[in-house]
């Protein structure tokens, strides 16, 4: 789907267009910090974040050329994890803590309010570590939520019939292109060889963990829903909704 | 997915 003339220089230009702006809850966090306003809090700013998340895809050189059911179905696979990359970008220069938004953030003890909460905290926070101890880059950045995307349901796809055919070889293309693109990014540090092809790998390795707080992240949401604790909004219950049933 | 169909083919402004 993409034009032959787009160099990784450009493709990562184009994807660094594509981000989102910052998103603010716009309202001060419900005090005191109790399970109900926290979960409140985040599912308000997971709602405004999808919004601005179908923008960034659709921004992504490529998305828009696949069909509608492709689009969604990549959307509804992998929203989650992009929530977390990008909570995870935030919150890198915070040790300890998640910057949700510039006006939400929570030590590890305070989202401890919300039953079952500390085990998904920890994990992000120790994913966050490991994106500091590799001083993840910008460009890096934006390339890895793109391959989150464009492989969210690369182990679903092949099983479904209803699938076009080239839908598959199109998707594999763009995420060469992306991993073209960050390679590129790689290389730009001036780092050895060697190096280079291990900071690849190591930068991919990090997806396996956004994977795993996803699923956590959206069990635990789940339940939350079927506990009644928080009203969900349109989007965000959707989006969740989509999820359980793919994964079921 | 009624609203993320919506904003799939939205234009963009």
């Amino acid at each position: 789907p993409l034009p032959p003339a787009l160099t990784p220089e450009h493709l990562i230009s184009r994807i660094m267009e594509a981000e989102p702006p910052e998103i603010y809850l716009m309202k001060d966090m419900n005090r005191p910090l109790t399970e109900a306003n926290v979960m409140m809090s985040l599912t308000n700013l997971a709602d405004k974040e999808l919004v601005h998340m179908i923008s960034w895809a659709k921004k992504i050189p490529g998305f828009v050329e696949f069909g509608l059911l492709e689009q969604v179905h990549l959307l509804e696979c992998c929203w989650l994890e992009v929530l977390m990359m990008g909570l995870m970008w935030r919150s890198v220069d915070h040790p300890g803590k998640l910057i949700f938004s510039p006006d939400l953030s929570l030590s590890r003890e305070e989202g401890n309010c919300v039953q079952g909460f500390s085990e998904i905290f920890d994990m992000l926070i120790a994913a966050t570590s490991r994106v500091r101890e590799l001083k993840l880059q910008r460009e890096e950045y934006v390339c890895l939520k793109a391959m989150i995307l464009l492989n969210s349901n690369m182990c679903l796809i092949s099983s479904e019939g209803s699938e076009e055919p080239q839908s598959r070889s199109k998707l594999l293309r763009l995420l060469d292109a992306v991993t073209d693109a960050l390679v590129w990014a790689i290389a730009k540090s001036g780092l050895p060889y060697r190096q280079q092809y291990t900071r690849l790998a190591h930068l991919l390795m990090l997806l396996s963990h956004v994977r795993h707080v996803s699923n956590k992240g959206m069990d635990h949401l789940h339940c939350m829903k079927m506990k009644n604790i928080v009203p969900l909004y349109d989007l965000l219950l959707e989006m969740l909704d989509a999820h359980i049933m793919h994964s079921s | 997915h009624t609203k993320l169909l919506q904003l799939l083919t939205t234009k963009p402004e």
